[in-house]
C-alpha cells in the first residue's frame, strides 16, 4: 500500500458518498446517469468475485462489499427510488452502453492474464469495462451543458481516484521488482484520458470559488 | 499470454 493507491482508495469512496448524498439524502438523480451508474455495478460485482476466496486484505475485503454495496443501492434507489424515477431524464441518458459492454467482453475472453481461469476473463472484463462506464454520464453532462455543483464533485472524485491509481502504479513500477500490470495500466490510462476534457472545465469553474457549476460547451 | 500477477489492488 503506498500513499497514491489509499488517496485513491479515498476519493473512489468521496464519490460514492458525494454520490449517495445526492440521490438518497437530497432523492435527486438530476444529471446522473443510470446507465453508468449500472456499468459500475457490473464491473463491482465482476471484479470482486473473488470475494468468496480470496483475502488478500481486510482493507480490500471491506472496500470491495462497501463498493458493491454503494453501486447497487445507488442503481437501486435510480431505478425504484419515487422523487428519484422523477428526477432521471431517460431520454437524455441514451448512451448505447451495448457497443461498450460486448466489445468488452469479447477483450476479456481474448486478453487476459490466465486464458485457462474464466475468472481472469472476467476480471480483465471488469477493467475494460471500467476504462469506459463513465462515457454515458459525460455524454449526459455535455448534453445538459451546465453541470450540477455536486454533481461536478462527485465526477471530479471519480476521476480522480484512477488517476491516483496510475501514480500508484508508477511508484511500484519503479519500487517493486518486475511489478508489471500491462492490462490495469492501459486500461487506467484509457479511463482518466476520458476525463481530461471535464478536468479542464471542473478546474476553470473551481478556481473562481468552489460553489460555481461547471459548464461544458 | 502474460504470467498471473496477484490482485492485490480493487
Amino acid at each position: 500500500m503506498n500513499i497514491f493507491r489509499f488517496l485513491g482508495d479515498m476519493s473512489h469512496i468521496l464519490s460514492f458518498l458525494l454520490l449517495l448524498h445526492k440521490i438518497v439524502g437530497g432523492k435527486s438523480a438530476a444529471g446522473i446517469s443510470l446507465r453508468t451508474a449500472e456499468m459500475y455495478a457490473i464491473v463491482f460485482c465482476t471484479r470482486y468475485i473473488d470475494l468468496l476466496w480470496n483475502f488478500a486484505s481486510l482493507y480490500n475485503y471491506l472496500l470491495k462489499l462497501l463498493f458493491i454495496g454503494a453501486s447497487l443501492t445507488i442503481v437501486y434507489f435510480m431505478r425504484y427510488g419515487p422523487s428519484q424515477k422523477a428526477t432521471y431524464n431517460a431520454d437524455e441518458d441514451a448512451f448505447p452502453v451495448q457497443y461498450l459492454i460486448a466489445p468488452c467482453a469479447v477483450l476479456g475472453v481474448l486478453i487476459n492474464q490466465d486464458h485457462s481461469s474464466p475468472f481472469e476473463m472476467v476480471w480483465a472484463f471488469s477493467i475494460y469495462l471500467e476504462a469506459v462506464a463513465i462515457l454515458p454520464q459525460l455524454f449526459l453532462l455535455q448534453k445538459q451543458g451546465e453541470v450540477e455543483n455536486l454533481t461536478s464533485h462527485y465526477v471530479f472524485a471519480l476521476g480522480a481516484y484512477r488517476a491516483l491509481y496510475l501514480l500508484n502504479w508508477m511508484f511500484r513500477f519503479m519500487t517493486e521488482p518486475d511489478y508489471q500490470q500491462r492490462i490495469v495500466w492501459l486500461s487506467g490510462l484509457v479511463q482518466t484520458a476520458l476525463y481530461c476534457d471535464f478536468f479542464y472545465h471542473y478546474y476553470q469553474s473551481k478556481k473562481g470559488g468552489l460553489n460555481k457549476s461547471v459548464k461544458l460547451p | 499470454e502474460e504470467e498471473e500477477e496477484e490482485k492485490d489492488e480493487l
